[in-house]
């Protein structure tokens, strides 16, 4: 997984 | 998106339109700390580098710009805003920022999940968000009265930052998923800070009588 899941949070 | 995440953000933007409602209607910032919210602009703008790098979703790309574009105005206003700037509490507002940008800086060059500049800044901001309001609630500890709008303003950051760490829980249990202990822990200790205002708060409701922190 490229994108760690917390980078899509604001 | 979950339910919890949903109601956060919404809670969020729901206090930056408070405290907007405040300073454009109203046309005062009494009581709010422009600290605080030169401090919430580095946040947004350290942490939202990747709003030109990465592509999320219209909706990640809009709160983004919501956040950086009212925080900055915010800062605008109380500074510049030949009407508003007169009702900033100057002398009470004087917690030195340094003392929270300095140590965040340093704590995110060793503590973080990976040494490049975005992913550092990011981290810088997650530290800074966590102590970003403690300006704003030494104000309001030294606030004889505090108005409506700047008490609800509090009110929906702290109630943003708890459905966070409900959002965090389910999406532990329902995605596939790294542990994040930056975030997790940098979140924890920001609700924390609001753990004593919410219960003043609560209390002032209960008794409706206007909200005061003891000194």
């Amino acid at each position: 997984l490229e994108q760690p899941m917390m980078h899509d949070e604001l | 998106m979950n339910i919890f995440r949903l109601a956060g953000d919404m809670t969020h933007l729901a206090s930056v339109l408070v405290l907007l409602l405040k300073i454009h209607t109203i046309k005062s910032c009494a009581g709010v700390s422009l600290k605080t919210q030169e401090l919430y602009a580095l946040v947004f703008a350290t942490r939202y580098l990747d709003i030109v790098t990465d592509f999320i979703s219209v909706y990640n790309t809009v709160m983004k710009l919501i956040f950086l574009g009212s925080s900055f105005s915010i800062v605008w206003y109380i500074r510049h805003h030949r009407v508003v700037r007169r009702s900033y509490d100057k002398d009470q507002d004087t917690f030195r920022h340094y003392l929270l940008m300095i140590p965040c800086m340093l704590l995110a060059l060793f503590v973080h999940e990976k040494f490049t500049f975005k992913e550092v800044m990011w981290t810088f901001s997650l530290y800074l968000e966590a102590v970003a309001i403690l300006p704003q609630l030494v104000l309001l500890q030294r606030t004889r009265n505090i108005d409506n709008l700047t008490g609800q303003y509090v009110f929906l950051l702290g109630a943003y930052r708890g459905l966070y760490i409900f959002n965090w829980i389910y999406r532990y249990f329902t995605e596939p998923h790294f542990v994040h202990w930056i975030t997790w822990i940098a979140g924890v200790v920001q609700t924390l800070l609001y753990a004593d205002f919410f219960y003043y708060y609560f209390e002032s409701w209960k008794n409706n009588v206007r909200l005061q922190l003891p000194a």
